[in-house]
């Protein structure tokens, strides 16, 4: 499924 | 990925570095607040819980294991390793970290945007990192010796959190929906908890003097 975009990051 | 964003991870990255090599090379953990460490090592274990399940890049899981790995390191050190327990300040560090631990469980119980247990976990690895910095600021504010190693490792820090605005500021303005207000605000508070410490330790690097915070 597609990350969160935030959660992308550390 | 943008410049801000690596460059705060790279900061990161470094402040955690200095940390372990301070610790690791002169066998002292003088003037750390292992608060703060178990703060940052709970922040870690319960933001990357995903870490087998969704992989984002093999940076970004390189990444969570280092942070993972050294910031437990430096607990069991200060915990556990027979040299470096002896120089744990453990009467001057006494912040009750639990205070800070509940509300931002409550909070993140409350305040997050989907309320699943990974959604809240992540939450409230974001709240408590905002404020997992204060009992490191608490035992400086006490103990006024702040050696230019602990003095780098908090700086380091801060800087982190204030590129990683940076990065939230360029991504709103690149990418479409890119409205984070959870992870904008709690960032917001941590950064600004560090705001005196940034003024006092420029103007002792400006003026070459030893940084002392006022009591």
């Amino acid at each position: 499924q597609t990350t969160d975009s935030v959660k992308d990051e550390l | 990925m943008n410049i801000f964003r690596l460059s705060g991870d790279m900061t990161h990255l470094m402040s955690v570095i200095v940390l372990l090599l301070k610790i690791h090379t002169i066998k002292s953990c003088a003037g750390i607040s292992l608060k703060t460490q178990e703060l940052y090592a709970l922040v870690f274990a319960t933001r990357y819980l995903d870490i087998f399940t969704d992989f984002v890049s093999v940076y970004n899981t390189i990444m969570k294991l280092i942070f993972l790995a050294t910031s437990f390191s430096i607990v069991w050190y200060m915990r556990h390793h027979k040299i470096v327990r002896r120089s744990y300040d453990k009467e001057q560090d006494t912040f009750r970290h639990l205070f800070l631990i509940l509300p931002c469980l409550i909070l993140a119980l409350v305040v997050n945007e989907k309320f699943t247990f990974k959604e809240v976990m992540w939450t409230f690895s974001l709240y408590v990192e905002a404020v997992a910095i204060l009992p490191q600021l608490v035992l400086l504010q006490r103990t006024k010796n702040i050696d230019n190693l602990t003095g780098q490792y908090v700086f380091l820090l801060g800087a982190y959190r204030a590129l990683y605005i940076l990065n939230w500021i360029y991504r709103y303005l690149t990418e479409k929906h890119f409205v984070h207000w959870i992870t904008w605000i709690s960032g917001l508070v941590q950064t600004l908890l560090y705001a005196d410490f940034f003024y006092y330790y420029i103007n002792s690097w400006k003026n070459n003097v030893r940084l002392q915070l006022p009591a």
